[in-house]
């Protein structure tokens, strides 16, 4: 499903170049869990946005369902992310103006799905993640965790094929982080890949296949 | 040094009051290590921004140092947080136009020191934490952890009476994470008062005191 061949991606910063992904090769089959750790700033961040196609690498490759995605217009690029992948970022980056629940129902807005079955999907996620008291707060009006989770559910509404979470139970006691953690390994059973990156040696641990970066390279790959 | 007495802190949204705080009683004394704890949405960043005279209770009194602070003029407060408190705020609130440097000197700045003590401080500060070699870096140029640490760093530089820090290690691995703490519990054994809402139960148990929170309640109040 996912090929990254030779991958680079650089940063300039004044005179010094930031070589924050070196030579990444991947393949990742269709339906796989996956988790990625290492280090703070060793490049999972920047693995996960150009996996997302919100990022371009330098020099390299990435192929999506076989095609070079990466050399296709933006404008193509912004489609195949917008109906084919979700994101958790780790910073979440919600709409500030819009009500956590319109907030998770963006995607389904976006695809043009009724407002009756919109209202449904998007109180069934929020209710998973425990956050369906919270439907009218703007992100202002909520707690970290509960941001986290808008983000969370905003990522799963459109089960899209490609699920990628950046530390998604960050903010997260263990209850809640565990109501999140079930919600996205059920859409893994469903045939949904999912990718997280996470410092929680003990989530990392659950996936099927574990990554380990460190100064921009994959330094490990264990199946598990 | 931190009287809390009878707190109540409200938000209202549309025709809803939550009620975030709910009678608080509390007493700290300085050079304590606390660790609060409790669900996602319980109170903590709450609580913790009154601590930090950013957010005033509804009702109940706030006594810093003997002093009725909550009611005092803005001005007055703000210049008692300046002098005395430091704060890690769970989103970091860094400065987006200042290098990383710069936003860690930021109090020292404001507190009139000398460009040679400040830059000496910074250094050592940033050393401390691994991200000396993002110094010139903006906060959109760092990684999620490496923003976590010049919050951290920017909180510290003053050595302030009173360190509030709202999921310091929320964003960092294992090693960075531990850096951060060793250079928080050093402060603390130099007499430093050390306030920390964190979700991993390995970090909150090393405090000396621990609180719990639940639904705007402290539930739980025990010493190590
Ligand atoms: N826009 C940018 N400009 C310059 N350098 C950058 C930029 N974004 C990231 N970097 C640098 O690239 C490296 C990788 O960053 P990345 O965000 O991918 O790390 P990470 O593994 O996600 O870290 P964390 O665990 O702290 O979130 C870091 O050292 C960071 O300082
Ligand atoms: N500005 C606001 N307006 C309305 N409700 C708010 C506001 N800020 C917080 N709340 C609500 O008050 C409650 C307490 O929020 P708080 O941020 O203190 O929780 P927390 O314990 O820090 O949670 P987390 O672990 O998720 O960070 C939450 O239920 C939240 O939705
Ligand atoms: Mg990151
Ligand atoms: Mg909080």
């Amino acid at each position: 499903m996912i090929e990254l061949e030779a991958i680079n991606r650089n940063f300039e910063v004044g005179e010094e170049t930031v070589h924050a992904l070196r030579d990444i090769n991947l393949n990742i089959d269709a339906g796989e869990y996956i988790s990625i750790m290492g280090p703070s700033g060793s490049g999972k961040s920047t693995l996960l946005n150009i996996l997302g196609l919100l990022d371009q690498p330098n020099s390299g490759i990435y192929r999506f369902n076989g095609k070079a995605i990466n050399q296709l217009a933006e404008d193509e690029q912004a489609q195949v992310r917008r109906e084919n992948i979700g994101f958790v970022f780790q910073f979440f980056h919600l709409i500030p103006r819009l009500s956590a629940a319109d907030n998770v129902a963006l995607p389904l807005t976006l695809a043009g799905v009724e407002p009756d079955i919109r209202q449904q999907k998007t109180a069934a996620a929020m209710d998973a993640l425990g956050i369906a008291e919270r439907a009218q707060h703007r992100p202002d009006q909520l707690s970290g965790g509960q941001r986290q989770r808008v983000a969370i559910a905003r990522a799963m509404i459109t089960e899209p094929q490609l699920i990628l979470a950046d530390e998604p139970t960050g903010n997260l006691d263990r209850s809640s982080g565990s109501d999140v953690i079930e919600a996205l390994e059920a859409l893994n059973q469903k045939g949904i890949t999912l990718i997280m990156v996470t410092h929680d040696p003990e989530l990392g641990g659950r996936a099927m296949r574990r990554l380990k970066m460190d100064d921009g390279k994959i330094i490990g790959d264990h199946q598990s």
